[in-house]
């Protein structure tokens, strides 16, 4: 462990706990991407399988944080698509999310590190992550807004790959450990952040609200 | 069977 991976780890934590809060304080989850959070969800039980098959005690905080990711992610969804329903803002989360679903997992048969069952599911969670985010920056550039509290919740989960990324750096140089799947996959997700980040930087850091050109 | 390379990050 290093750092860099404490704090993304603690980063992307943050951000399922800002979510969290927000529909669940506001009592509403305008503003966010339902389609979004069910491919997070569908990240995290395809990327920790392994809970399920050999379940062993709870035995270290990464099993613990790997429960934690799961549900958490599951019961946002459950808010979205079931408790505050009437607030789900459908018509604006209209990015189709089975044209990231099928090429992650086309992609995923094709490049991996090993051609097994438990491998190709990871390699689908993690072509997966770098596109999940999509369906929620759609909505906002098609309600042309972002709440301030939506804002920090994409900083969060936006920094937290962002800092994967200097792990995995820190990893190269001090224990020659490199994940190309994993690597390449990041940068592609950080990527797609780099515009909200430039407008988180110069506008909510201000105190101004995100609003983009509609 | 192989197990899959236990992936160290979450």
């Amino acid at each position: 462990m290093n750092i860099f991976r404490l704090f993304g780890d603690l980063s992307h934590l943050a951000a399922i706990a800002i979510l969290l809060l927000k529909i669940w304080k506001t009592r509403s989850c305008a503003g966010v991407s339902g389609k979004t959070q069910l491919l997070f969800a569908v990240c995290f039980i395809t990327r920790y399988i392994d809970l399920f098959l050999h379940f062993v005690s709870l035995y270290n905080t990464e099993k613990v944080m790997k429960l934690i990711y799961i549900s958490a992610s599951v019961f946002t969804c459950y808010l979205i698509f079931f408790k505050f329903k009437a607030t789900y803002d459908g018509n604006h989360d209209s990015m189709r999310a089975e044209f990231l679903i099928v090429p992650a997992a086309g992609l995923a048969c094709l490049i991996n590190t090993k051609f097994d069952a438990i491998e190709i599911l990871w390699t689908f969670s993690i072509y997966l992550e770098a596109v999940a985010i999509l369906p929620q920056l759609f909505l906002i550039s098609k309600t042309g807004e972002a709440e301030t509290i939506t804002s920090h919740y994409l900083f969060a989960q936006g920094s937290y790959r962002a800092l994967y990324i200097l792990n995995w750096i820190y990893r190269y140089h001090y224990e020659s450990h490199v994940d190309t799947i994993a690597i390449v996959a990041g940068v592609v997700q950080t990527i797609l952040y780099c515009d909200f980040f430039y407008l988180y930087i110069t506008k909510v850091v201000k105190g101004q609200k995100i609003v983009l050109p509609a | 069977s192989s197990v899959a390379q236990n992936k160290d990050e979450l």
